[in-house]
């Protein structure tokens, strides 16, 4: 099971359709302050119906939409796939939302509840605590964490 | 079910332990129950001893041997229910040179069965990469993706490609 | 007192403007009472604009954004009640190598009038010290402190004397 | 106003007595991880009597004492003095602690509370909320903090 491929139209810092192709082995992503790589780190986590995209970084439609700058409007959808591959299986996983905050996820082009994604990823040994996810600033803090936040960890891998 | 998050307490605690000892050259770690008497509800307690250092609370590691010891947690846990792929934002920041080399040694040894996206502005996590790519935000608030090599004579990263758009 | 306090407001609000502008090279930035009305308990919000961007709640600016604008909140704290000396670690993890050269700058320019302690582990700031000192710790537990010196040649520090004990 | 030296004994990785002349302009401290670096920022504000080294680095005697390696005893007893200079005066600010606990603060030579040295320090604006000095971690979290510590900052200040 890996990643092939992630599009992004219209979130974030990603108001064109981009498709960011993911190779076996080792991806490094780089680049200035500010210019949008932690964001394609919170689009993995969004379309995977995240629940750890934490109000922090924004988890609002108007946070995941792009809202603009001085040449383009703000957009009024978002809109990201997620293409997977297990074996000779190919899944897409899309997640989109809407200014009215109406959302819609689908799976292999049917819409379905974020329950039947999540219930589809478990079988691959993708939890729904993201622990495979570790966003900026938080590896530093993980230690000093509560107890009990540690055994949500453990649970999930367990 | 209870028996399978203590027999997870337990494969977690020696691979922490391992990969710990592996990442400090040394030492020893581990994790257990906070509250031994109530296993279903208990939280998860962490220690860690680095090399020739007493045991403390782990509140008082440094920065960069926090980092490390909790990458060691997480690659603990990945060794115990492996994960197709993960995702890491700028986890070395805090890493010197000789425990940046030692994280990517083991990074390089899990690649082959876990697929790794790390962003980073470390130029060595650049070079263990196998593909690289870049951002930029020429105009504001719009991204644009790269496809980057190293170049071997600067040794600095370069565009290659235009962004897929 | 109240009067102290709201020209404190203003002060550091017009300095926090300037100082941000200065590291993005553009944008806006400002302080202000969080509860206009009740100047003598009310919180303070700052909120940050990068050049070109929109306003968004500060939490959605970048790790190396927020950086650089807590950076410039302290700095501009500073320049309306002077602190004699001031002691900074690894304040620069986050920066990439343009805004780290933009805060080394500022750093340079107020040296006159404070002093600065900064721990790093970046070779740039290493650069613009005065003087370096290095830690080490052969024995376990136990801090060595050495004066050091860049190597020219190399452009890496390297130890000049052993440790005043 | 500045700092000329810095002296420790028995202060957390600093067994036997490390002087530290601080220079003027800026100085960086560099090494490896965990070789005592931040202890020497720690060092700083628990001789100003710092209400800010935080329970997080420990300010218990025993966090605050070195606690003894393979080849030391732990130590009984923590000590830190400041030197400072203004114009032609000298100021010596010291600060011990027992493993009992008891500690004793010193003002040049003389046995003070710690409000004396904190009264001292505001004569040459040195707060007793340090924010001057910030401490490893704390640059990325401090926009997200709550309004109300950004305030007592801006108070400190004023
Ligand atoms: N909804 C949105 N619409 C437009 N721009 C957005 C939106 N959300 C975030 N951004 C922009 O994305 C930028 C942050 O990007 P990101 O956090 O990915 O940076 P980064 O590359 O990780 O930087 P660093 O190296 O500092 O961590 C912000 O400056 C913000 O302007
Ligand atoms: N009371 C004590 N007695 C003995 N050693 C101590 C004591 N308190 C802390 N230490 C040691 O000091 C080390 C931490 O030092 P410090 O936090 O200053 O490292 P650092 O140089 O800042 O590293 P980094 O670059 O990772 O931030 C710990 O490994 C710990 O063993
Ligand atoms: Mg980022
Ligand atoms: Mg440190």
């Amino acid at each position: 099971m890996h990643i092939k491929k992630l599009e992004l139209q219209g979130f974030k810092s990603f108001p064109d359709r981009t498709k960011i192709i993911i190779h076996p082995g080792i991806t490094a992503v780089i680049g200035p302050n500010g210019t949008g790589k932690s964001n394609i780190v919170d689009a993995f986590l969004w379309v995977l119906g995240g629940q750890r995209l934490k109000a922090l970084r924004g988890d609002r439609s108007e946070d995941i939409i792009f809202n603009g700058n001085s040449q383009k409007a703000p957009m009024s959808m978002a809109d990201v796939s997620l293409f997977l591959q297990d074996d000779r299986e190919e899944i897409i996983i899309n997640h989109r939302v809407f200014r009215s905050g109406e959302s819609d996820y689908r799976l292999n082009g049917k819409s379905v509840r974020l329950k039947d994604i999540q219930d589809t990823l478990w079988k691959y040994s993708i939890g729904e605590k993201e622990y495979f996810v570790i966003e900026q600033g938080s590896i530093g803090l993980f230690l000093t964490s509560k107890p009990i936040e540690k055994r949500g960890l453990l649970e999930e891998a367990a | 079910s209870k028996i399978q998050f203590l027999r997870a307490i337990q494969e977690v605690d020696k691979n922490f332990d391992d990969v710990f000892s592996t990442l400090f050259k040394g030492g020893k770690a581990g994790i257990k129950l906070t509250d031994e008497s109530n296993p279903l509800e208990s939280g998860i307690d962490i220690f860690a001893q680095p090399p020739g250092k007493k045991v403390q609370t782990i509140a008082l590691l440094s920065g960069g041997e926090k980092s490390l010891t909790s990458l060691a947690f997480f690659f603990a846990l990945f060794r115990y229910k492996p994960t197709p792929f993960c995702i890491l934002d700028e986890v070395d920041a805090a890493l010197d040179d000789v425990n940046l080399s030692r994280f990517l040694d083991l990074m390089r040894l899990m690649k082959e069965k876990t697929q790794f996206i790390i962003v980073t502005h470390n130029f060595k996590t650049m070079e263990v990469a196998d593909y690289i790519y870049g951002t930029t935000m020429s105009e504001p608030s719009k991204t644009q993706v790269y496809s980057m090599k190293i170049d071997k004579k600067k040794g600095l990263p370069e565009k290659t490609e235009l962004p897929d758009t």
